[in-house]
């Protein structure tokens, strides 16, 4: 966060409503939390807002204050956060304004939170082992009825599931019925390909991590004076000093040879390697060499452009660099080696999403765009918990109070900030008109640069200055979600008991469309080998400009034909609605293939863009 | 008449609170009764979920959970599954 919002343009002199921001309260969902860090420290702040109901639990040697209002613990003894993770989280979302931070000199500046103004509410569902479905619900419950505004959860199982199964779709279900919006991570499974996407319920947020321009790059310089580029956070200096190489087979005992190649827990014999950097072919080698006490190490990865903290001085090579290294050592009797400091360079090609973070489209529901936006989630700074280790790695022994991690946890937290924002100017807008304002507001991403396009980024990368004034939302009234529900098959008794009320589907909901759903994001899924024609219906509510008229504007695609009708919306007054349709029009796909598109609506002023997906995928 | 061992936590979701005069936990646990068939069921209940929405989590074997499943009223019965951080 040192500078992840700057770059989005969201300085430290944008405007704030600071009175209505210090009585917003970010319900954070996660491994707990620390409350001894200075981005918690109430200092400034007076007592919680009278809405809150909820309490400070948070167990054995936990105190909370006025910035950190409630804590609450489940199946532990403590709300007090051994993994860092919810620190992290925390603190990107709300965290205080706590300048000159950095890790071991790297990524300094001043770490703030989105908005550093609100309260935090705590719920620790995680510990070591995970996080059970049964904690996160019970956590819903307590963080809905104890009047926090927002949830963020950086929490996801492996796959996704049915709605009635997911605890965390039916925790943000019971939210935004009652006016809160939930953001949940997308997930960190995009090496899996499409369909890895693990939040998938339209009453959620679902945020994708992307890089920023700020990139981490570690170096090392071979005996031969080569000198080649990768990817870690080593706070490690060696001095000047070339140390010998020696590959992890060359370094065991008692390992076969693919276990030995990659560094595998109990291979490397610790004399063998001692003062020397050893070569894994598996960036998880790092651990055994720390283990084993070598003095370095140099590791294979696949994942580009983003870097994990090391426990000692280590970095990560594309296979063509690491193949290098690896020629080098063979062809050398004295192979030798410096690891230098990593060191941050601009990336102009940031943003964009990360390898790792969770691809659409969504398996439940296919015309239901997922994920919704994207966020920067690599290579984030914030506050830690000074009980974990950095590196995640139990032999690194070092602590810190602001560490860099990566995954779709740390976007998600960015959302919410934002969301939050949004808020404190408009705190009578209901979740989804929060969600659709973050969503037509965001930054355009590149599909060049991005080539999972939509599937990969949503909507694009959220902008927080252009969020608060979208002009016009597509907000869902109340009985929405429930006629979603229906348009996918749930019945009667079953939408009766969700509800609480005598809600009913309507007499024709096997017409209902689920891409029909007033949503932010336009998606069908056609069968591949037809031509095809889908028509969308939406509504739009100014919040823009009383009068005003929108135009609508379409970007190119040449094989795709969209219509919509009307062209022109005329607005007399705010909350003003007015519908439209979109017909969209094209050849035969092949199977798992999408093409994409986009509309925007324009008062010159104003422009709400929306993506419009069209795909195979079943 | 399920081994111990045999049980894991399952959530019973369901839906919203009703409105007027209700008691989840002796609601929830007389549910439980009915899928035991005996009267002590403090041991398998887990927790109840009666401030924002209805449902509790339960220690049952599968066939507890089918038949708790079946039960009016019952929106789903899923097992508590481990999530992770991302």
């Amino acid at each position: 966060t040192t500078r992840s919002w700057d770059f989005m343009g969201f300085n430290e002199t944008v405007k704030r409503n600071l009175t209505v921001e210090s009585d917003v309260i970010v319900g954070v969902i996660d491994s707990g939390i620390w409350p001894e860090s200075e981005s918690f420290s109430d200092e400034g702040f007076g007592p919680p807002p009278k809405k809150w109901k909820g309490s400070c639990k948070g167990g054995q040697n936990f105190t909370c204050n006025n910035k950190l209002v409630g804590a609450q613990v489940y199946g532990q003894d403590s709300a007090r956060d051994t993994e860092g993770h919810g620190t992290h989280t925390a603190s990107t979302a709300a965290g205080n304004n706590v300048e000159d931070v950095s890790f071991f000199g790297l990524a300094k500046g001043t770490a703030r939170g989105g908005v550093p103004s609100a309260r935090i509410a705590a719920y620790k569902v995680c510990s070591e082992e995970g996080c059970a479905s049964a904690d996160i619900l019970a956590a819903f419950d307590d963080a809905i009825a104890d009047g926090v505004d927002l949830i963020t959860i950086s929490i996801g199982a492996d796959s996704s599931s049915e709605f009635y199964q997911d605890p965390i779709a039916i925790g943000a279900f019971h939210a935004a019925e009652k006016g809160i919006l939930v953001m949940q991570s997308a997930g960190n499974s995009g090496t899996s390909g499409p369909q890895s996407v693990i939040s998938v319920a339209p009453w959620k947020l679902t945020v994708a991590a992307s890089t920023m321009d700020r990139l981490f790059i570690d170096k090392v310089v071979l005996g031969n004076g080569e000198t080649l580029t990768g990817f870690s956070i080593n706070s490690f200096s060696l001095n000047r000093t070339k140390f010998p190489l020696v590959y992890g087979l060359q370094a065991t005992s008692d390992c076969d040879e693919t276990s030995a190649r990659i560094c595998e827990i109990g291979c490397l014999n610790s004399s063998l390697v001692k003062n020397k950097i050893v070569l894994c072919d598996e960036f998880g080698g790092q651990e055994e060499a720390h283990v084993a006490g070598a003095l370095g190490s140099i590791l294979q990865t696949s994942i580009d452009n983003v870097s994990f903290v090391v426990p000692l001085p280590a970095l990560a090579l594309s296979i063509d660099n690491y193949d290098s290294v690896k020629s080098y050592l063979s062809s050398n009797e004295q192979p030798e080696a410096e690891i230098l400091k990593s060191e941050t360079i601009e990336d102009s090609a940031a943003p964009v999403v990360a390898s790792f973070s969770s691809r659409g489209p969504n398996l439940i529901v296919p015309e239901i765009l997922k994920p919704d936006i994207s966020a920067p989630g690599v290579d984030i700074l914030a506050a830690y918990s000074p009980a974990a280790s950095p590196s995640s790695i139990a032999t690194d022994e070092r602590r810190v109070k602001y560490n860099i991690i990566s995954g779709t946890s740390m976007s998600c937290p960015h959302v919410a900030g934002v969301a939050a924002y949004v808020k404190t100017f408009h705190p009578d807008w209901s979740p989804s008109a929060i969600k659709s304002a973050l969503m037509t507001t965001a930054f355009p991403m590149d599909p060049s640069n991005n080539p999972d396009g939509e599937f990969a980024y949503g909507s694009g990368h959220v902008n927080p200055v252009k969020a608060i004034n979208p002009g016009l939302v597509y907000d869902t009234v109340k009985g929405d979600n429930i006629r979603f529900l229906c348009s996918i098959g749930y019945g009667e008794g079953t939408i009766r008991q969700i509800s609480g009320d005598n809600s009913s589907c309507p007499e024709n909901s096997e017409n209902l469309l689920p891409r029909d759903f007033n949503y932010p994001s336009l998606t069908a899924a056609v069968p591949a080998g037809d031509s095809f024609t889908v028509n969308f219906h939406r509504t739009v509510t100014n919040v823009g400009v009383a009068r005003s008229t929108y135009n609508v504007e379409l970007s190119s695609n040449s094989k795709l034909d969209v219509k919509v009708t009307p062209e022109v919306l005329s607005f007399k007054s705010l909350k003003e609605k007015k519908s439209y349709n979109v017909t969209v029009t094209g050849q035969a796909l092949g199977n798992s293939s999408m093409l994409s598109t986009s509309l925007v609506w324009s008062d010159g002023t104003h422009s709400v863009r929306s993506p419009i997906v069209i795909h195979t995928y079943e | 008449g399920a081994v111990e061992e045999d049980r894991k936590v399952y959530i019973a979701y369901l839906g919203s609170l009703p409105g007027g005069e209700y008691f989840p936990s002796s609601h929830h646990s007389s549910m439980l009764q009915a899928v035991f068939k005996q009267s002590s069921v403090a041991n398998y209940l887990i927790r109840s979920y009666s401030r924002s929405f209805n449902g509790f989590a339960a220690k049952l074997s599968d066939e507890e959970a089918k038949k708790l499943a079946s039960m009016k009223g019952v929106v789903s019965v899923f097992p508590s599954k481990v999530y992770y951080l991302q």
